[in-house]
């Protein structure tokens, strides 16, 4: 349906505005290593059944955001490094892994290494912006690229929720993935107050700056 | 996928 499409090319979208940013810059000043360790995890767990996956539409994506996470860590950690300040990226990840380890090992759909991993996944991308969110607190403010990063990776799963709705009414097993939705809508929530500064500020021309 | 939910999403 529109919604998910929108929100898979949202995503992908982000991927291409963070990789102009560091390289129209050639900077990666504001980007949280951190994050994005998180999502190359994130997608690792995820895509455990990369070579069983039927759909040519997942198949292209899954291979997309792997590789350009690779590449993106790459860009960080040796190309650009000198540009990634270390001292603005403090969050204390091991508290996300908890959150997202904890959830997974206590309510998988099914004890199996691929489930367990799959939920595991899903729970760690709900809180993987906050390394981000909290190095854009402590700069306090964004260059218009970085924003308009975290603006398409925030509308990503927000685009997912009508996606599910659609799909639970429209399917004639009206499932709900429980786990999806609880995190993406917490993921969303996530996002809020952000998105309110990008719409209050960068949508209208503005500099993104804390108030 | 090995899973009987069936991930269909990414």
């Amino acid at each position: 349906n529109i919604f998910r499409v929108l929100g898979d090319f949202s995503h992908l979208a982000s991927i291409f505005i963070l990789l102009h940013k560091i390289q129209q810059l050639k900077s990666c000043s504001g980007i949280s290593f951190k994050s994005q360790v998180l999502y190359m995890l994130v997608y690792i767990t995820r895509y455990l059944d990369l070579p069983w996956t039927s759909s040519p539409y997942n198949f292209i994506f899954k291979v997309l955001f792997i590789s350009s996470e690779l590449y993106i860590i790459y860009l960080m950690a040796r190309a650009y490094k000198p540009t990634n300040d270390p001292n603005l990226d403090t969050f204390h990840v091991e508290f996300l892994l908890g959150f997202a380890g904890l959830l997974a090992l206590l309510f998988p759909y099914k004890y199996t290494i691929l489930e367990v991993f799959w939920a595991f996944s899903i729970w760690l991308e709900s809180v993987a912006i906050l390394p981000q969110l909290f190095m854009l607190q402590r700069t306090g403010e964004a260059e218009a690229m970085t924003a308009h990063y975290i603006a398409a990776l925030g509308m990503y799963r927000a685009l997912y929720i009508p996606n599910w709705i659609y799909r639970y009414f429209s399917e004639p097993t009206h499932k709900v993935d429980t786990i999806a939705v609880t995190a993406g809508i917490l993921q969303t929530i996530l996002y809020s107050d952000f998105f309110w500064i990008y719409y209050t500020k960068v949508m209208r021309g503005e500099k993104f700056k804390l108030p | 996928t090995g899973s009987e939910h069936g991930h269909d999403e990414l």
